[in-house]
This record gives C-alpha cells, sequence and structure tokens, in this order.
C-alpha cells in the first residue's frame, strides 16, 4: 500500500495550481524516496518534473514502487478544498486504481475525504542529461512572473540574455519591442521575502523562449519567494521553485531557433 | 522570431 501525510497541504495545492495548465494527465511515481512526477505538455515543447522527498512527510509508506494516473485538473479541483492549514493524507492500493485523499484541519475539527479514479497512463519517462548551466540567475519569483506578463503586452517571444553585469529580457513585435534588464543586488537584511538578483556566470548566454510556455510556469509562483533560471545556449532551460524543504518543480523548455 | 524547437530532441527517452 501506499499512503503519505503531508502536514502543508496547501504545498499540494500550490503544486497542482502550477502545473494544471500545462499538462493533463500525468503518473505520480511513488517508491520508499519519495513521490515523483515527470510529464510533458502535449506539444512536447516543455516538460515539468517534480520531486517530493519521503523525509518531508510526517509519515510516509510505500510498500512498493507504483505509479498512481490522476488527471492533475480533477485533482486540482478537489486539492482546492484543502484548507491552509490543512494537513493532507493521500493514500491508494496497490494497483492505484483508486487514491484517496483526505484533508484534515489543524485542530482535527474537520475531516474531508475525497476519492479520485486512477488512470493507466502510458507515459514514457524522458532521460534528461545533467548538464553544467552556464549562467545561472536567482531572482525574486514574483519579480520572474511580472516581466512575463509585462513581456506578452509586446510579443510572443522573449530573448534572455546574461552578461556579467546582469540579466535582460527583451521582446518584440508589431507595436514596438520592450526590454527590462536587471542587475545582480543584494538580498534585502538577508530577508526571504526580499530576496536579490544574482548570476552565477560561466559564460554568458542569448537565447529565445516562448514567453507562453513561461508564463505557465509562473503559476508556480506562490511556491517560494525565490525562482532559478538555469541556461546554456542551444539547450533546453530550466525553470526551477523549491518545494518547502522537501523537493523542487522544474520546468524545461526548448529554445526557439533561428528558421 | 524563430521556430520552436521540440524537447524531445534534446531529451531521449530513458
Amino acid at each position: 500500500m501506499f499512503e503519505a501525510r503531508l502536514p502543508q497541504g496547501d504545498l499540494l495545492k500550490k503544486i497542482l495550481e502550477a502545473v494544471k495548465d500545462l499538462v493533463t494527465d500525468a503518473n505520480f511515481d511513488c517508491s520508499s524516496t519519495g513521490i515523483s512526477l515527470q510529464a510533458m505538455d502535449s506539444s512536447h515543447v516543455s516538460l515539468v518534473s517534480l520531486l517530493m522527498r519521503a523525509d518531508g512527510f510526517d509519515h510516509f509508506r510505500c510498500d512498493r514502487n507504483i505509479s498512481i494516473g490522476l488527471n492533475l485538473l480533477a485533482m486540482s479541483k478537489v486539492v482546492r478544498c484543502v484548507g491552509n492549514n490543512d494537513a493532507v493524507t493521500m493514500k491508494a492500493d496497490d494497483n492505484g486504481d483508486l487514491v484517496t485523499l483526505m484533508f484534515e484541519s489543524q485542530d482535527g475539527s474537520k475531516v474531508s475525504d475525497w476519492q479520485l479514479r486512477g488512470l493507466d497512463i502510458d507515459s514514457e519517462r524522458l532521460g534528461i542529461p545533467s548538464t553544467d548551466y552556464s549562467s545561472v540567475v536567482t531572482m525574486p519569483s514574483a519579480e520572474f512572473a511580472r516581466i512575463c506578463r509585462d513581456l506578452s503586452v509586446i510579443g510572443d517571444t522573449v530573448v534572455i540574455t546574461t552578461t556579467k553585469e546582469g540579466v535582460t529580457f527583451a521582446s518584440k513585435g508589431e507595436l514596438g519591442t520592450g526590454k527590462i534588464a536587471l542587475r545582480q543586488s543584494a538580498a534585502i537584511d538577508d530577508d526571504a521575502d526580499s530576496p536579490g538578483v544574482s548570476i552565477e556566470l560561466q559564460e554568458p548566454v542569448s537565447q529565445s523562449f516562448a514567453l507562453r510556455y513561461l508564463s505557465f510556469f509562473t503559476k508556480a509562483t506562490p511556491l517560494a519567494p525565490t525562482v532559478t533560471i538555469s541556461m546554456s545556449n542551444g539547450v533546453p532551460l530550466v525553470v526551477e521553485y523549491p518545494v518547502g524543504d522537501m523537493g523542487h518543480i522544474r520546468f524545461y523548455l526548448a529554445p526557439k531557433v533561428e528558421d | 522570431s524563430g521556430k520552436q524547437a521540440s524537447l524531445t530532441s534534446f531529451f531521449g527517452a530513458s
């Protein structure tokens, strides 16, 4: 059997909000080490990779590896009923046909039980090569979301360029052009809510990406105050948000290339 | 503004 209890149920809510518009159905792969999920969007341009380590749950039991296939839109609707301080318990039988989600309020005064039908999803897992990225930008997640939103007014593609001085996001379209430059900056009083912008630069990078997908990724903004964007020329970029201190959600996006 | 590459051309099936 599989059973896992997450004291901060709102993490699961934020994860579902982050992926439900990008991926329809996905397998939650459960093993003794935790839960992982890997899924591509329907056009095979982007990929989401979620990791929740077993030690981040206050109870975790997985007798044998199972893949629990779920419709993420249906799951997100159920998980939206989680109160912010609720604990969430996920349970499944050994074949993953039926999945139970139980939400408990902090004082134990309210318990709700939901059952979702497991789906048989035939998904191939992609091998993601481990890469030393040329440029790694860490910045406030809300700022990244805002830049994606603001540049979408101008065009559908953003050129992200890193240099020693900073990072620029530029877009152009029929209306004109827009460019937003961020310089490296220190965090304000080490305050996690006011993170600065930092760039680890092995080599400068300049690469084009579809704003539509980056905007999908920014639905993960409520998960964390910072986001990390890792890039090398000629390969997909990775946008990573931590999931509490138990794992991460990573979004990969293939670049736009010259015609 | 460029042609969208497919992710599968970078990441092979494992």
